[in-house]
């Protein structure tokens, strides 16, 4: 049992920065601390073992978990963005395989990057890999377009999923996300009555630039979900948590590796464990 | 932003009253959660605050006309000083021998177009430089480093193997052979996590002996960036660190951290994707905004 008194400061001051070094970020990580305090001083806390499970209760509250199953009936195109090298074709590779896997439900990959050195190639060994069709032009060309034919090829042949991948591309930089709201619009128009879903990936090792990344690609395109790579890192990830708790995102899934099973869906409990250590 | 809660933490002290313990504090506060927000290391912070505060107990904040402001100035100079180095361009040895300079870093951080970056560069300053695509894990990365040397008109030193040590050697050889003076090692993406990895790139730098081994970091790596670079630094031995992606939004206290653990200077920032885009590092930019 114990009294405002027993629950030191050194205590508050542990949790404060576990959550800081975990990349909460401080805003998060004072004003769940400040909570805590409140809580302490109204007593409804009565012993340490109701601490860490009032801490886990917070932090999963701020957490948004979700899924996404291709509808097995509907063309469903699947948009990957986010910035420079965070592991956007690498995940895609895994999402392929995932749906192989779960519901034996074959992609088509459409290589939208059509600007950095290797990006076609990289993908093209993707799809030999996983036995997936790849649609590419050269490089260079327009990535709308490719994503065009992409629909429309996929469309003919009765093909139910399609992946997209796009270039890398800063949040700040006009110019590209003018060419994402694009790419955007054309999906948009010609799969009215298909499913459309855009995921930000996002790396784990990142800082607080995260919830910049989620937030201005959320307003330029708007997002159905997050995926976190490189969980595998000696990052905790915690940037997942202001992301999804001040702009109610989804996160989906973790990639754990580089190779096509390094990739889980995210689990709400297993992620707490591992950042509360 | 930051030099305006300062003015308002100070705003009501006059030339004659003095400073309380408190408004020092707050001010305190405020930089640590700027720094925070930043991406600079929890512990990274403790210990600048620590330095800084008494700086800041001093007379010249106490006896300032604009106290906000001279903290202000105390915390950037004292950022501009951790951050500066003299050693920050590249180390090499004279243009009739060889200098070997290896890069290295986590997954996606920006290596394969930093060598081309460097090896253009490099180019342009009259030396003889050959690249050497040693990454043989990842998926076309060979391709890559031959499209971008295609583009910044270096050769590429690449063979069909999956032996990377065994490529380095033969790059030297082949180096030496061909006089190329200078030996751009681009390596793959890695965990410090990863035994056989790092076991890998100690290898690589054993056998060819690199006057510059750079640590190439995106700009935008949060607390975990202090954990990654001593890894590195103890098992391998960072010579200088590259902070790539710079023309993000992030604030860039990686850099801070990365500094302040590996004691080695900040060479570059890399702020595009494009062969040109590689400027040096200038301590006072970062400082500004880091302090946003
Ligand atoms: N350790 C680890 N590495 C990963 C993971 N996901 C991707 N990577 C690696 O990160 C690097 C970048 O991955 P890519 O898939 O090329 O990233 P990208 O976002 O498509 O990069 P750009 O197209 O250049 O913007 C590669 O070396 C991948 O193998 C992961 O979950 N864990
Ligand atoms: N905007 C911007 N993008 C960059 C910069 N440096 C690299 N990139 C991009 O970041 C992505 C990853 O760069 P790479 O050079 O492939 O990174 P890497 O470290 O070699 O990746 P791995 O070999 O998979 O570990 C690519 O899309 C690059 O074009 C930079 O300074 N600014
Ligand atoms: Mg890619
Ligand atoms: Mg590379």
């Amino acid at each position: 049992l114990f009294t405002t008194e027993k629950i030191s400061d050194h205590f508050f001051e542990d949790l404060e920065d576990m959550l800081i070094e975990s990349d909460l970020g401080a805003k998060t990580s004072l004003e769940l601390v400040e909570k805590l305090r409140k809580e302490i001083k109204r007593n409804t806390i009565v012993n340490e073992k109701e601490f860490i499970k009032t801490v886990r209760d917070y932090l999963s509250e701020y957490l948004i978990v979700d899924d996404f199953k291709p509808d097995e009936n509907k063309l469903n195109i699947i948009m990957i963005l986010g910035v420079n090298g965070v592991g956007k074709t690498t995940t895609i590779a895994k999402l392929a395989s995932y749906y192989k896997k779960e519901f034996n439900m074959t992609s088509v990959l459409s290589a939208g990057d059509t600007f950095r050195a290797a990006a076609i190639d990289q993908l093209i060994y993707h799809g030999d890999k996983l036995n997936m069709r790849v649609v590419h032009q050269q490089q260079g060309s327009d990535p709308g377009s490719v994503i065009f034919d992409s629909i429309d090829s996929a469309f003919s042949r009765g093909e139910k999923i399609i992946i997209a991948d796009t270039a890398g591309r800063m949040h700040n930089r006009d110019n590209l996300v003018k060419e994402l709201k694009k790419i955007n619009k054309i999906i948009s128009n010609k799969v009215s009555d298909g499913i459309y879903k855009k995921f930000l990936v996002i790396d784990a090792t990142t800082g607080q630039n995260g919830i910049r990344q989620a937030e201005s690609f959320n307003e330029a395109v708007g997002l159905d979900g997050i995926i976190m790579a490189k969980y595998d890192s000696a990052s905790k990830g915690g940037i997942i948590i202001p992301i999804c708790r001040d702009l109610k995102i989804p996160v989906l899934f973790l990639g754990t590796g580089e190779g096509y099973d390094d990739f889980i869906k995210f689990d709400r409990e297993n992620f707490l464990n591992y950042l509360l250590g | 932003r930051i030099s305006q809660k300062f003015t308002d933490i100070f705003r009501n002290i006059s030339g004659k009253s003095t400073i309380s313990e408190k408004n020092i504090r707050e001010a305190v506060d405020e930089i640590k959660i700027t720094l925070l927000e930043a991406d600079v290391n929890l512990r990274v912070v403790r210990r600048f605050i620590n330095r800084t505060i008494e700086e800041a107990s001093g007379e010249k904040v106490l006896k300032a006309v604009d106290p906000g402001q001279q903290f202000v100035k105390i915390v950037y100079d004292r950022l501009v000083a951790l951050l500066g180095d003299e050693r920050k361009d590249l180390n090499l040895k004279g243009p009739d021998t060889h200098s070997v300079i290896l890069l290295m870093g986590l997954q996606g951080s920006g290596k394969t177009t930093t060598s081309a970056k460097l090896a253009l560069k490099l180019k342009k300053e009259g030396r003889r430089p050959i690249l050497v695509a040693a990454d043989l894990v990842r998926p076309a990365a060979v391709k890559q480093l031959q499209i971008l040397g295609e583009q910044v008109g270096v050769e590429v030193y690449s063979e069909e193997s999956k032996d990377a040590v065994r490529v380095v050697k033969n790059a030297l050889a082949y180096s030496k052979k061909k006089s190329f003076n200078t030996i751009i090692i681009d390596t793959a993406g890695r965990l410090h996590l990863d035994d056989a990895m790092m076991k890998e790139i100690k290898k690589i730098s054993d056998i060819s002996k690199p006057v510059e081994t750079l640590f190439i970091a995106d700009a935008m790596t949060g607390q975990s960036a202090v954990t990654i670079a001593k890894e590195f630094h103890e098992r391998i031995g960072i010579s200088g660190v590259i902070l790539s992606k710079f023309d993000s939004d992030a604030r860039g206290g990686a850099a801070i951290s990365l500094k302040s653990v590996t004691g080695q200077p900040l060479k570059f920032i890399g702020v595009g994707e494009k062969m040109e885009d590689l400027e040096p590092f200038y301590p006072e930019r970062i400082a500004s905004r880091i302090l946003g």
